[in-house]
């Protein structure tokens, strides 16, 4: 096989799809991205390394779903024939850029004649993408043919040969067996439904769901390029194009795993740039989650990282200077999360910050490279490197973000006869049956 | 129709050289390779797609060229690296 020209010696890789199939009806952007994130996910299971998805144009592995000739010296040649290739790691910038041929026809959970299954393909390229040459071992994921569908994506285990080649370059992941060799005598289980990472919860929301259009929020975070709109026990979701997912909230605890369960709201969450896991506030506490599960050992106390301990009010990451800033009623810290210490010279008076209230909600940066600060049913804009509110601000936080109109309210008398509301006045017949609801969400 | 693809001998050298099999086209001989060259590089390809080192381009290694596959060389150092700058 061809040697391996080099890896990579950094161990977190940011990740993102930069364009997606245009046949989008085949597979939606949420499927490639789910189908995406578990193939990388089979590699850094294994070994010591991370990947996590970023909005922006800055990305280690940059996924482009493109066709014949795209400028990089290695055209795709239409249905079949080659279907993928991905830059091995190094100094260049294309460095693990992964590119599928939008000539193909990419399934999920298809019979292997109805197309090419993305998943397979995308565990192959992003072994180059990581590092790994082809084989001609046949068992191997890094064989070359394009050999079928390998399964459900949430049970694909590596064949033994890939994971002695990867465990070579980047070392054994803890908790890793090196010598467990596989169970030969498994038989192949048949694909299940994917459990996506994000919200499927089947639970309809309880009555204390609060009315997203006549309220403030506890917290309000950019995370992993999606906006989290934080109310109580609930949360709503916007997509990195700032389309609400649902009108209906999710529930925290379903989705963020390992908060306590009498935790009744957040604070501040923002997601650390240093290695992209995200951070949750309440008082004098705080929770790292890896994705969206908790890291052991917390919660531990605001003193980490400088603050006091009665907690803060708002939390972001200014895209200026990639740096933290907390804000807690009229001061605010800039903190350092690379070097993991606060800066010199902090607390200072928010006064500092023209036009910004007191005693925030929450603040977030966001991918137009501006940073916003959420307070009460309103919200303000602050460009760039600016220290200073645009013209134009406050703007209700509800019209702009949750898809509210003027005076709308989606209070649970206008959504409890299993009807729901939506921004046009259209009302739409629940399929809700036996107390469960089953929703598809294709944005 | 597939078989006769590669009764091309410039599409067959074409494939063997973009995935590694045979050197690339030298600039003043072009694609002059030898008979024992050509006959060599099909079998490392038969060799590493799992089929009997015959040499002879037959219908299950026609099929194989015809599979769907990764563009990366299999065989050669002349990979898809990072060097290589994107225009």
């Amino acid at each position: 096989a061809a040697s391996s020209p080099t890896k990579w010696y950094k161990r977190h890789l940011s990740w993102r799809v930069r364009k997606f199939p245009k046949e989008s009806h085949l597979l939606g952007h949420d499927t490639v991205r789910a189908l995406m994130y578990y193939a990388l996910k089979v590699w850094s299971d294994i070994a010591p390394l991370n990947f996590h998805e970023v909005a922006g144009s800055e990305a280690d592995i940059q996924i482009d779903f493109t066709k014949a000739d795209h400028d990089d010296g290695y055209p795709f040649d239409g249905p079949g024939g080659t279907v993928a290739h991905a830059f091995f790691p190094g100094d260049s910038y294309a460095a693990g850029d992964t590119h599928f041929d939008d000539d193909e026809s990419w399934t999920f959970r298809s019979p292997d004649s109805h197309g090419m299954d993305l998943f397979a393909v995308a565990v192959h390229e992003f072994g180059h993408a990581i590092g790994l040459a082809h084989t001609s071992a046949k068992k191997s994921i890094m064989m070359p043919y394009y050999q079928g569908p390998v399964g459900d994506p949430l049970k694909y285990n590596l064949p033994y040969e890939d994971k002695v080649h990867i465990w070579q370059l980047y070392g054994v992941r803890d908790s890793v067996s090196h010598t467990a060799r596989p169970d030969v005598s498994r038989t192949d289980d048949p694909p299940v439904l994917l459990d996506l990472p994000e919200n499927r919860s089947t639970v309809p929301p309880a009555q204390d769901a609060p009315d997203r259009c006549n309220t403030h929020f506890d917290a309000v975070a950019q995370i992993r390029g999606e906006a989290f709109f934080f109310k109580g026990k609930y949360f709503w979701r916007l997509t990195r194009e700032k389309h609400l997912v649902s009108l209906r909230p999710a529930q925290i605890h379903r989705f963020w795993r390992g908060l306590p369960l009498n935790l009744d709201s957040v604070d501040a969450v923002y997601e650390r740039p240093s290695d992209h896991k995200i951070v949750f506030f309440k008082g004098e506490k705080y929770w790292v989650f890896k994705d969206n599960n908790v890291e052991e050992g917390y919660p531990r106390l605001t003193s980490d990282f400088g603050l006091p301990l009665e907690g803060v009010d708002a939390a972001f990451v200014w895209p200026h200077n990639d740096k933290t800033y907390f804000f807690m009623d009229r001061r605010y810290w800039r903190y350092d999360d690379h070097l993991r210490r606060m800066d010199l010279g902090y607390p200072k008076d928010t006064m500092l910050w023209k036009g910004v209230p007191t005693l925030l909600d929450d603040a977030m940066r966001w991918s137009d490279g501006s940073s916003y600060f959420f307070k009460g049913k309103e919200y303000w804009r602050v460009q760039g490197s600016d220290m200073e509110v645009e013209v134009g601000y406050p703007r209700s936080i509800g019209k702009d973000w949750l898809a509210c109109r003027e005076m709308q309210s989606d209070s649970p008398a206008a959504d409890g006869n299993g009807t729901e509301t939506r921004s046009q006045g259209q009302h739409h017949v629940s399929h809700a049956e036996n107390g469960y609801e089953v929703c598809s969400c294709t944005s | 129709p597939q078989i006769t693809k590669y009764k091309n001998m410039r599409s067959l050298k074409d494939w063997l050289s973009k995935f590694g099999y045979l050197p690339p086209p030298d600039s003043v001989t072009g694609q002059l390779q030898t008979k024992e060259a050509l006959t060599e590089a099909i079998k490392a390809m038969q060799k590493f797609g799992g089929l009997e080192e015959t040499g002879v381009l037959d219908e299950a290694t026609l099929v194989l060229m015809k599979t769907p596959r990764c563009s990366l060389p299999d065989m050669s150092d002349a990979g898809m690296d990072s060097g290589r700058q994107k225009r």
